[in-house]
């Protein structure tokens, strides 16, 4: 799955 | 949070560090490739744009805030304070090619066609590529210092230990995103050939020259 918007890693 | 990330991201730390310790210390940017840096400056920019609109934790965001602050200290000392010592001559890979590339490339296939999700995009793209101009240049001249080499090896090893995070991230969280997956493959494949000297060379103590 796409995972928009929760971009958590550096 | 996971150990590999965890160790991943103190890897990048560590590259980034060791970078502006090596020019300091010597006054000199010798044989580090202006062109890779400016690269990375502008991955961190278009990926950490998203500091003013998306709070994942603390620790998320001073790394963000130091990598972009070194990004640019280190833009700094190769192109104006030191630029008596910035190998000009040696660092010309056409890097506006990867520039293109990775914009097209964001363009075309992506999670979602809106401004900050294309930059994340093109960001992860033009990462995975962006070390290029560094090892055209060690190539071109043959070799280079040792402590450059520690730099490439701590931030070669970066993104081949967020592999190992997204595999445990995938069959703990259920998380997968292909397009930093493939493109953290991609990148770390493209230290392959740099691994291997740096193991059979640097740490045995000789320095890293290119077989003839």
């Amino acid at each position: 799955r796409g995972n928009k918007n929760s971009h958590d890693e550096l | 949070m996971n150990v590999f990330r965890l160790i991943g991201d103190m890897s990048h730390l560590a590259a980034i560090i060791i970078l502006l310790i090596k020019i300091w210390r010597s006054r000199s940017c010798s044989g580090i490739s202006g062109k890779s840096q400016l690269l990375f400056t502008a991955v961190f920019t278009c990926r950490y744009l998203d500091l003013f609109t998306n709070f994942v934790s603390i620790y998320n965001t001073t790394m963000k805030i130091f990598f972009l602050a070194s990004s640019y200290a280190t833009i700094y000392l190769i192109f104006m304070k030191f630029k008596a010592t910035y190998n000009r001559n040696h660092d010309t890979f056409r890097f506006e090619l990867l520039i293109v590339v990775s914009v097209i490339l964001a363009l075309l296939i992506n999670h979602e066609f809106s401004a900050t999700e294309i930059l994340w995009t093109f960001s992860i793209y033009l990462e995975a590529v962006a070390i290029l101009p560094q090892l055209f240049m060690i190539t071109k001249t043959g070799e280079a210092e040792s402590i450059t080499s520690h730099y490439l090896f701590a931030l070669g090893s970066y993104r081949g230990l967020y592999i190992l995070n997204w595999i445990y991230r995938y069959y703990v969280e259920g998380h997968l995103d292909w397009i930093a997956v493939l493109s953290g493959i991609v990148q770390t494949g493209l230290y392959c050939d740099f691994f291997y000297l740096y193991i059979t060379r640097v740490m045995k103590g000789k320095n890293l020259t290119l077989p003839a």
